[in-house]
């Protein structure tokens, strides 16, 4: 489904580079699950952002479905992400003046989806991520995992065929992260691609593959 | 060295209220090492940020040292916050415009310290956490686990006698997770009290002593 072949992206800080990532190659199939690791400022963020169509390669090529995301026009690729792709960012980037059912609903309002269903879909999602009591509360009234939890319904209520949830874990309880798990396992099993980034050892076992990182190049993988 | 007596916060949302604290008591000697561990959404937080001067109960009192917080003015307690406290916030709460160097210096900027010795003391505050080649980054142009150490760095600098830190590993791999927490308990080794919030039962097994809350209140404590 998803091929990066020879990517790199590097960048400048006044007068040094970065290489953030180095001749990177990767291959995901449909409806995989699969687990990112890998030390802080290791690539993993940077990584999932070119997965993600949020960003391009400095060199190398990004294939979605066979077709070259650095050749899309910034609509298409603006069309892909909205259509096709979920995230759920290390930060959450939730809008700050609306509550968290205006959070969740913003992916389907940018796709024309009617009012009620939308606001349906949205109650759905929170309940799903234990939030239903908080539905009428902004971002800065609502606890750090809380926030990180609607980011997540965000991602997921679009029901997208690839999933890029980064650190989705990092600001939640043991029981609190075992029902994320959980939920973005049941989509992947409806047969959405899976990718997590996460530091968590036990959340990354949960995948039947786990890809590391180190300084920027992907390592052999294991089994 | 800090008593909270019979602390309640009660949010306003619209018509509701939440009540994030209900009669929490805690005391705290002085250079004692305490993690704080509880369900996403259990008041933490919000317990964190009344301990840090940075919000006042709705009932009950804080006794920072004797002197009972509530009853300082906005002046008195800013004074306070910045001579005793040093706070790792959630979510780092960094200066966009200003880098890595020019964030970890703002405590001292505004103590009055000199520029040589602020520049110094800084650079070797970010050389503890593994920075030393990001000086010049701003928040942007750093990984989330790098914003994470900058904010420990921050709240380090001018060795306060209370640290405060909300999730300093949430972010972190193992290896950064263990040097952050080394470098937080070699403060307390020097006689700073040490409160730690966390999800990770191993960063909380670090503490002798372990608080648990629950729905806005604090349990009994084991042992
Ligand atoms: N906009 C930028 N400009 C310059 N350097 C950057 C920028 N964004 C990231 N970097 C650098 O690129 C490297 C990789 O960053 P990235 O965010 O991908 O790391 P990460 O693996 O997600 O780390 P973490 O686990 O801490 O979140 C880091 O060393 C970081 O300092
Ligand atoms: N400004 C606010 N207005 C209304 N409710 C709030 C506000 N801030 C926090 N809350 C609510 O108070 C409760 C406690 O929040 P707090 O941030 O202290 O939780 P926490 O234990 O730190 O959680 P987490 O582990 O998810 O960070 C939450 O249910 C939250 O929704
Ligand atoms: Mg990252
Ligand atoms: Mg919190």
């Amino acid at each position: 489904m998803i091929r990066l072949e020879e990517v790199w992206r590097i960048y400048r800080v006044g007068e040094s580079e970065v290489q953030a990532l180095k001749g990177v190659s990767l291959e995901i199939r449909r409806g995989e699950h699969l687990s990112l690791m890998g030390p802080s400022g290791s690539g993993k963020s940077t990584l999932m952002h070119i997965l993600g169509c949020l960003d391009r390669p400095t060199r190398g090529r990004y294939l979605f479905e066979g077709r070259d995301v650095g050749t899309l026009s910034d609509e298409e690729r603006s069309l892909l992400r909205q259509r096709e792709i979920g995230f759920v960012f290390q930060f959450f980037h939730l809008l700050p003046r609306l509550d968290a059912l205006g959070n969740v609903e913003l992916p389907m309002l940018f796709a024309g989806i009617p009012r009620g269903e939308r606001r349906r879909r949205a109650r759905e999602a929170l309940d799903a991520v234990g939030l239903s009591d908080r539905l009428d509360h902004r971002p800065d009234q609502l606890s750090g995992g809380q926030r990180q939890r609607v980011a997540i319904a965000r991602a997921v209520v679009m029901e997208p065929s690839l999933l890029l949830a980064d650190e989705p874990t990092g600001n939640l309880d043991r029981s609190s992260a075992g029902e994320v798990m959980e939920l973005l396992e049941a989509l992947n099993r409806a047969g959405r691609t899976l990718v997590v980034v996460t530091h968590d050892p036990e959340v990354a076992s949960r995948a039947p593959r786990v890809v590391r990182m180190s300084d920027g190049e992907l390592l052999e993988e294991e089994g």
